[in-house]
């Protein structure tokens, strides 16, 4: 018996509106998958073959482009206002195999295979030939520099404790000898209270998870080090910010301005 | 047998459907 008409499948412009449309909802369900790292934005659509689907639908097969952009995947901003890592910073590129279905309009991945690569020292050393490049996660400056910044963190924090999550990225300065970091926290679902801590590894996250992200510079100097951090915590409805005095008496908790629930912990980008 | 002469048949540009246009930049 011969076998049912070959499923063909048709090609359309990787610009068509329905194409961009599959892939920005592929974009969308890495972006809100991803555990680690930072949101990826579409750059270019590669390929796409769209086959029938029984008994209904169709299935668009694509390869993208993605780039990373500077959110961590944790940040509630919304994609649209997240800036692309530039070429200068070391941008870092995503290439994406999807499948997406698409039923009565709506589009649902069915099969999602992502591999994120830096762009080569070449080409950053060929546009800036003085720029920092991306070092390795677990480099002895890298992870002193995330220990010191988060110590000084918590330390300003008012009695929160948060622990690291993930070093996200990393750069070794050369001028000025220098290591900038940025990583990411969960807290203070703790049950340490910061002055308390003498042991991390015994603090216990508890259930009501906050997560942050850091900035940190780690400056060299003769008979020291200066560390200069800037946290921002993940609020449900979106990055709060207060500032706290650096030279104020860190033990004297800072009280939220009136208007603000005294249980909500609005902290954001603080420089310590 | 009349031979229609040969017309030079100049392919239209292929419309180049893929790769899509790049957003921001190439790396």
């Amino acid at each position: 018996v011969p076998l049912g008409p070959a499923l063909a499948y048709r090609q359309p412009n990787c610009d068509d509106p329905e194409t961009e449309q599959a892939a920005l909802a592929a974009v969308d369900y890495i972006n809100s998958h991803m555990l680690q790292g930072y949101k990826h934005t579409l750059n270019q659509i590669d390929k796409v073959k769209v086959w029938p689907r029984r008994p209904m639908g169709e299935v668009f097969e694509l390869e993208i482009d993605t780039l990373e952009t500077t959110c961590h995947v944790l940040d509630p901003t919304p994609l649209a206002n997240c800036s692309v890592r530039q070429l200068v910073e070391h941008a870092v590129e995503g290439d994406c195999d999807f499948r997406v279905l698409k039923q009565d309009g709506q589009f649902s991945v069915l099969f999602a295979k992502c591999d994120s690569s830096p762009d080569s020292a070449e080409d950053v050393r060929r546009l800036c030939p003085g720029c920092p490049l991306l070092a390795p996660l677990n480099d002895t400056k890298v992870v002193h520099a995330v220990d010191v910044a988060l110590t000084a963190f918590n330390a300003q924090s008012n009695g929160s404790y948060f622990r690291l999550l993930e070093v996200s990225r990393a750069q070794l300065v050369p001028l000025p000898p220098s290591t900038y970091v940025e990583f990411a926290f969960a807290g203070p679902a703790t049950d340490c209270a910061a002055k308390d801590v003498t042991d991390p590894a015994k603090c216990n996250l508890l259930a009501e998870k906050q997560y942050g992200f850091c900035k940190a510079t780690l400056t060299e100097k003769i008979g020291g080090e200066d560390v200069a951090v800037t946290c921002t915590v993940f609020q449900t409805q979106g990055p709060d910010v207060v500032t706290v005095d650096p030279g104020a008496d860190p033990a004297v908790p800072v009280p939220s301005p009136p208007d603000v629930p005294v249980a909500s912990l609005v902290v954001g980008p603080m420089v310590v | 047998t009349v031979v229609q002469p040969g017309i030079a048949v100049v392919p239209d540009p292929v419309l180049r459907p893929c790769p899509g246009r790049i957003r921001y930049f190439k790396v």
